[in-house]
């Protein structure tokens, strides 16, 4: 299933 | 990473750290709103809550934990160190931030990319930064004269979101189906308000006048 994308951004 | 991203992570570490060299060397806060540092705080708090959830990079967990500590290290020294507290204008400082919070929760609850907790927090803590600056704006307006390292405070402030513009436009030219509809709004509203305080900013430096918002 669609991972939930990490927030790579701070 | 991108140059941009990286960039705007600079900018960002760098306003941070004139704030701080202000406070801790000079031991003053004039012309620093209290609330905008308080926001902040709840900006970080609220967007890092994966800080020990997720691991992305070494980098990641470092900044996130610098502006934390950084936040929270400037709202002590504003409320409790005497000397610091003592030259902040809490007469001048009066922006009821507060009622900011309220919007920026109804919004997130409103409009957000997943319904979940963490969701729901980290997009509030995106719309929260977008105003988080009005307070000290204000103050701006208000008093009269501000001192340079202040002056650049809020100038690398306002610039770190515009670089981060340039990484959103670059990942979604290069990354596909990178989207984020609502990132890029409140970051692109958040350096709007900025706009007329880089005006007067750069007239400032341009004739090499003391920056000073009309009233």
């Amino acid at each position: 299933e669609e991972h939930a994308e990490t927030k790579d951004e701070l | 990473m991108n140059i941009f991203r990286l960039a705007g992570d600079m900018t960002h570490l760098a306003s941070v750290l004139v704030l701080l060299l202000k406070i801790h060397t000079i031991k003053s806060c004039a012309g620093v709103s209290l609330k905008t540092q308080e926001l902040y705080v709840i900006v970080f708090a609220t967007r890092y809550l994966d800080i020990f959830t997720s691991f992305v990079s070494i980098y990641n967990s470092l900044m996130k934990l610098i502006f934390l500590g950084s936040s929270f290290s400037i709202v002590w020294y504003m409320r409790y160190h005497k000397a610091v507290h003592r030259t902040y204008d809490r007469e001048q400082d009066t922006f009821r931030h507060w009622f900011l919070m309220l919007p920026c929760i109804l919004l997130a609850l409103l409009i957000h990319e997943k319904f979940t907790f963490f969701e729901v927090m980290w997009t509030f803590s995106l719309y929260l930064e977008a105003v988080a600056i009005l307070p000290q704006l204000v103050l701006l307006q208000r008093t009269r004269n501000i001192d340079n390292l202040t002056g650049q405070y809020i100038f690398l402030l306002g610039g770190y979101r515009g670089f981060y513009i340039l990484n959103w436009i670059y990942r979604y030219f290069t990354e596909p189906h990178y989207v984020h509809w609502i990132t890029w709004i409140s970051g692109l509203v958040q350096t709007l308000l900025y706009a007329d305080f880089f005006y007067y900013y750069f007239l400032s430096w341009k004739n090499n006048k003391k920056l000073q918002l009309p009233a």
